[in-house]
């Protein structure tokens, strides 16, 4: 999700 | 960031660069889906939302305003500029793209991490990207054989996510509670419907003929 650890992925 | 998530990244920009140096240079988009295209703004418009607020780092803002721009550029194109779209295949090109999209958006509603605005379209664009690839391929099936180019463009788009894969399993055994099952289905899913073109490819460099 945006907020969790996924976020700085593209 | 681990090394196959920038290989992933690396992959994917590549992917890019070959597309776009293919319709700059020679000013032709013939093989290319122009709806596969246009899933993938769709895709990349919804995903990154939250480029203006939430800054992750320089590299992370930049690579969303290449694939953006790359990817809206080329709609353009493969729209509008007149000698590339004189090579566009349009009866060809003839998969009924929008009925990918609306399923996506209902799944997203339905199967989610949080039911926020921004979560659920970045979720969309996880489904949306898994599909966006299928008219590519049907298009790639009636034309007979395609370019070099569009051959490698294919094959590093695949491959991208394939990377990726490998990327969360890297995570899954480095980083405790990194579970996200709904990222991870996706991800294979789109993976998996690269596999019966992986095939005809690399039977390409074995053979040494073109992708037919």
């Amino acid at each position: 999700s945006t907020e969790s650890d996924l976020k700085d992925e593209l | 960031m681990n090394i196959f998530r920038l290989a992933g990244d690396m992959t994917h920009l590549a992917s890019v660069l070959v597309l776009l140096l293919k319709i700059h240079t020679i000013k032709s988009c013939a093989g290319v889906s122009l709806r596969t295209q246009e899933l993938y703004a769709i895709v990349f418009a919804t995903r990154y939302l939250d480029i203006f607020t939430s800054f992750v780092s320089v590299y992370n803002t930049f690579m969303k305003l290449v694939f953006l721009g790359s990817s809206f550029s080329i709609v353009w194109y493969m729209r509008y500029h007149k000698a590339v779209h004189r090579t566009y295949d349009r009866e060809q090109d003839t998969f009924r793209h929008w009925f990918l999209v609306l399923p996506c958006l209902v799944l997203a509603l339905l199967i989610h991490e949080k039911f926020t605005f921004l979560e659920v379209l970045w979720t969309f664009s996880l489904y949306l990207e898994a599909v966006a690839i299928l008219p590519q391929l049907v298009l790639l099936q009636r034309t007979r054989n395609i370019d070099n180019l569009t051959g490698q463009y294919i094959f590093l788009l695949g491959g991208y996510r394939g990377l990726y894969i490998l990327n969360w399993i890297y995570r899954y055994f480095t980083e405790p509670h990194f579970v996200h099952w709904i990222t991870w289905i996706a991800g294979l899913v789109q993976t998996l419907l690269y596999a019966d073109f992986f095939y005809y490819y690399f039977l390409r460099f074995i053979g040494g003929r073109g992708v037919e």
